[in-house]
């Protein structure tokens, strides 16, 4: 993808893909690549508009769906390249936030807030029966600069009172416990 | 080099642009 003519360029080109988990399907690493479709691409913010904006809002999705927003040549898995040394920041959303906080997330993401070079891999919100999730994804989880600039950037941009839990976990826990929370 | 960094309301403003639509 390319920015058109007048549109402001973003710094990296962003893919946004959508999955849901079938009921009574087994988590595998070969049922969620088939499970998970790329939604739109985009390398301005203009496009960034005109893909969202005729999206469902995360709060309208049914449980068990996610969004997946990263930037172009990452999948939104634990074994790309990209990610496979990486971890991500995890923050547990009680019902009816989740719409908003992912908006300003993606925002930050897009505007590079976070400040750490190009650490940042991608960002999921995670549409689930009794809260919803949202996470943001970085390369290296063994760098704790980096990881807690995107946590204090992540509270900031989101807004969070003081007393949120936010945990982070490496992706080689998550093939280890084939679980992603 | 340089980033090209935007704020949350300088995005904000480029929502209703007719590029956007």
């Amino acid at each position: 993808v390319k920015p058109g003519q007048g549109e402001h360029q973003l710094q990296y080109s962003y893919c946004m893909w959508f999955s849901k988990r079938t009921p009574g399907n087994k988590a595998s690493s070969t049922n969620y690549e088939q499970n998970i479709k790329t939604v739109g691409c985009f390398a301005s913010v203009e496009q960034f508009w005109a893909l969202y904006t005729h999206l469902a809002r995360p709060c309208d999705l049914t449980s068990s769906s996610d969004y997946h927003l990263f930037k172009q040549g990452i999948k939104p898995m634990w074994e790309d390249e990209a990610n496979k040394s990486g971890g991500k920041w995890i923050v547990r959303l009680r019902k009816g936030l989740a719409s908003r906080l992912w908006e300003n997330l993606i925002l930050a993401m897009l505007g590079e807030q976070f400040m750490v070079g190009d650490e940042i891999c991608g960002a999921v919100v995670s549409i689930r029966f009794a809260e919803d999730i949202i996470s943001i994804w970085n390369r290296t989880s063994s760098d704790v600069t980096i990881s807690l600039r995107i946590r204090d950037t992540l509270r900031r941009v989101l807004n969070l009172p003081p007393n949120t839990i936010m945990e982070y976990k490496t992706h080689t826990d998550s093939i280890k416990d084939n679980s992603s929370f | 080099g340089t980033r090209i960094i935007y704020e949350r309301q300088f995005l904000m403003n480029l929502r209703d642009s007719p590029l956007a639509r």
